[in-house]
């Protein structure tokens, strides 16, 4: 599950705007 | 030049492009118990953009199994509420059936942001935390 929950973190992550 | 938090009230896309202005959307969706309605639209975004990418089949697959128990599965969910069951369970047949495509949760992510775009956003925008930032 832990796993499951880093992958779903490292997608969220990849999404979210950089700083500018 | 227009100050970035100007920029944030133009629509939800200036706010959601921005890091400062997501972070704080995301602080005022989590004092109103809502941020699962962010973290899944982003989810969403990075599934297509992991999707885009090509590359490791079982890895998109997890994701999307992920995904789906996280925030489609339990009917009470937040996210779940907000999405039309007709959309739901096209998510579960694509990944039951292991049938994962770059769009398959485009239309989901689509009905979320219709939710924040109509309600959450312009209560933000009247937020004190937003106006305080300001």
């Amino acid at each position: 599950i832990d796993s499951e929950d880093d992958l779903l973190q490292e997608c969220i992550s990849s999404a979210m705007p950089k700083k500018k | 030049p227009t100050p970035p938090y100007l920029k944030w009230a133009e629509s939800l896309h200036s706010l959601l492009d921005d890091q400062d202005g997501t972070h704080l959307f995301r602080t005022f969706l989590k004092q109103e118990d809502c941020a699962d309605l962010l973290d899944f639209w982003f989810a969403c975004s990075g599934f297509r953009k992991l999707e885009a990418s090509g590359g490791n089949e079982e890895k998109k697959l997890k994701l999307a199994k992920a995904i789906y128990r996280k925030y489609i599965l339990d009917n009470n969910s937040i996210v779940s509420r907000q999405i039309k069951a007709a959309t739901k369970s096209f998510i579960r047949d694509c990944v039951v059936r292991v049938h994962i495509e770059p769009a398959m949760l485009d239309q989901a992510q689509t009905e979320i942001q219709a939710m924040l775009e109509e309600n959450t956003y312009p209560v933000f925008l009247k937020s004190d935390l937003y106006l305080e930032y300001t």
